[in-house]
């Protein structure tokens, strides 16, 4: 799963 | 990006534009608190440093972290220059000091990674959490809010609120999302600050009547 979510989300 | 996401950034902007609106309208800051602006603007430069640094997103996300940053900052210009008049700092009295430490001691305490880049994340996500209680504070203390103020503070916290079934969304169809527990965490208390706020909301703005404490 990647860790993207923090950065996508504002 | 799901339906709950896109209505809660829309509700984060909404929310934007109703303050200026506000201001520019009435010439005034009046009910509006100053340092729950500061705390605001704090967040947004502390968690959109990964703008210079992340991978490229979306020009959705660029763009959006960019209004956020400005309109922040663009607020708290009028409220320190031509509104200043018209903001009375013996009400705004919370001790924002407070709010900060205890962010940046639960970012140091439970950071997603040893790193700047994510205890600054950390720090932000709490420090937004409770980025609203020198306005609820406010509110409290003259014990009633312009129409337009709860306009303002309901489309804020809606926007945390509607994070929540846009994570639940996540968490059950997007398989590749990894959720993040602090800002789920963070995001649920951010919620239940409002909770008293979104009550009186409901049953006395929504119903035409004045904001006003029991």
């Amino acid at each position: 799963k990647d860790d993207l979510v923090k950065h996508d989300e504002l | 990006m799901n339906i709950f996401r896109m209505l809660g950034d829309l509700s984060h902007l909404i929310s934007i534009f109703i303050l200026l609106h506000k201001m520019q309208t009435s010439k005034s800051c009046s009910g509006v608190s100053f340092k729950s602006q500061v705390l605001y603007l704090v967040v947004y430069v502390f968690r959109y440093l990964d703008l210079f640094t992340n991978p490229f997103m979306s020009y959705y996300n660029t763009l959006m972290k960019i209004v956020f940053i400005a309109s922040s900052a663009y607020t708290i210009y009028l409220m320190s220059t031509v509104f200043k008049p018209t903001h009375d700092p013996a009400i705004d009295t919370f001790k924002i000091e407070y709010l900060l430490g205890g962010s940046l001691v639960m970012a140091l305490l439970f950071p997603p990674k040893w790193t700047f880049m994510e205890i600054s994340w950390a720090f932000s996500i709490w420090l937004e959490s409770v980025a609203i209680l020198p306005q609820l504070f406010m509110v409290q203390r003259t014990g009633e809010a312009e129409t337009i103020t709860t306009h303002y503070i309901f489309a804020l916290g809606a926007y945390r609120a509607l994070y929540i079934p846009n994570w639940i969304w996540r968490y059950m169809f997007d398989k590749k999302a990894k959720l993040e527990t602090i800002a789920v965490v963070a995001g649920l208390a951010q919620t239940l600050l409002y909770s008293d706020f979104f009550y009186i909301y409901w049953t006395k703005v929504m119903k035409g009547k004045k904001f006003q404490l029991p």
